[in-house]
């Protein structure tokens, strides 16, 4: 079973095209295994991606070096998935 | 804690697929004069597509076709699946316009659009997006089948490596769960309105996904959207954008609901439900309800324009 301890998920938002084709290029990164919830659509609309916790300090590190602005959306995964599984089977028993 | 009828279903909670399964078989055994159960084909693991028919007579009448889960991890578009199909059948023969349609046109839902990507997603990984089926030459399994249909298929806006989320697959239609809907489209040949569900980012897309070109009935379909998220912001004040898959989101080639504009099926669309916070995928199940009536009234509005501007 794959766990997600550690992942966050982060919304970006991109100030104007440009940065908004900087977000683009993380795409590209196949190495950081960013899984992209809300892809990149326009400057209105906030990225959220997926970040490992492997990767985070970098991905991080680059978002802040091209001043690219972003918060936490989700601190912990695997903490959500433990009580979204926990409140299926409370439900489940009642 | 199996429930023995589907008055007593908890539609507030997330289930499973042997639950959501089990659910569609009580709906059919309590309403046999409304509603059957078809099963279109077979996943790539062999699990049944099935599709909850409604329709109180009549041979091959226009139809209506309702899809959710086709992503997995979309989980509350299953569990809003669920709910319209329980809202169909309660409501036919109380609410006048739902009877109005279902007198004239048949309704199709398939809940579990993806039931190998849902059953990982509540065994192996939450975050699954794709089909099961492995592909050749890669380690990485699964094709996205909402990249696979044959329309714009291979074109910008899908990946071509099987590692992707957005991999459109060795050839179009290669996807069991994607030929099946296919297959039964062409063979029943009278559907009028497709709609299938997506989560998240609240926007309401008609065609296209793999051009710029402007669907001729462009303007029909924008006014109708417009009515449509209209009528869902109503209930909670939910906000939805909507417009073309191409102009509102980005390129996406080989998608469904450009497919099935492009077998005459008008009536098209794509929902991208809630989030209207910052939970994504994982949707508090205290928001299922919320979400599928808020929903519910932007798929009134289309069914009923649908029944309405008969073609």
């Amino acid at each position: 079973k794959e766990t997600f301890e550690g992942h966050q998920v982060l919304r970006i938002t991109a100030k104007d095209e440009a940065q908004l084709a900087l977000i683009k290029d993380m795409e590209e990164m196949v190495h950081l295994q960013l899984d992209f919830w809300r892809g990149v659509t326009d400057v209105a609309t906030p990225v959220d991606v997926r970040v490992p916790f492997h990767s985070l300090q970098s991905v991080k590190r680059h978002l802040e070096s091209l001043e690219l602005e972003y918060l936490v959306m989700i601190q912990d995964l695997q903490v959500m998935l433990d009580e979204e599984k926990l409140e299926m089977e409370s439900a489940a028993r009642v | 804690a199996e429930p023995r009828n589907t008055e007593s279903f908890d539609f507030s909670r997330y289930h499973t697929i042997s639950e959501i399964y089990s659910f569609q078989d009580m709906l059919v055994a309590e309403n046999p004069n409304l509603v059957s159960k078809i099963v279109i084909g077979q996943s790539y693991q062999g699990r049944p597509l099935n599709v909850l028919k409604f329709s109180t007579g009549g041979t091959n009448r226009p139809a209506i076709w309702i899809d959710t889960g086709i992503h997995s991890r979309e989980w509350v578009t299953q569990a809003s699946g669920t709910w319209f199909a329980k809202k169909i059948a309660s409501d036919y023969g109380r609410d006048s316009a739902l009877t109005a349609i279902l007198d004239k046109m048949d309704i199709f839902v398939e809940i579990v659009t993806n039931p190998d990507g849902f059953y990982f997603t509540h065994n192996s990984n939450r975050m699954w997006r794709k089909t099961r089926k492995p592909n050749p030459g890669s380690s990485c399994v699964g094709v996205d089948p909402n990249r696979n249909w044959d329309a714009g298929f291979g074109g910008a806006g899908a990946s071509g490596n099987p590692c992707s989320e957005t991999y459109r697959g060795e050839k179009a239609h290669s996807e069991p769960e994607v030929k099946s809907i296919v297959d039964f489209v062409k063979s029943h040949g009278n559907f009028k309105a497709f709609v299938s569900i997506h989560s998240y980012s609240q926007m309401l897309l008609y065609p296209y996904g793999y051009t710029t070109t402007p669907v001729k009935d462009q303007a029909e379909l924008h006014n109708l959207a417009n009515k449509a998220i209209t009528d869902l912001a109503s209930l909670y004040g939910t906000r939805y954008r909507y417009g073309s898959i191409i102009n509102t989101i980005y390129q996406a080639s080989g998608g469904t609901i450009d497919w099935t504009y492009n077998q005459g099926i008008k009536y098209s669309y794509t929902f991208e439900l809630r989030d209207t916070g910052r939970y994504g995928f994982i949707l508090p199940a205290n928001q299922i309800i919320p979400t599928a009536q808020e929903t519910w009234l932007a798929l009134m509005a289309i069914m009923d324009h649908t029944f309405k501007n008969p073609y």
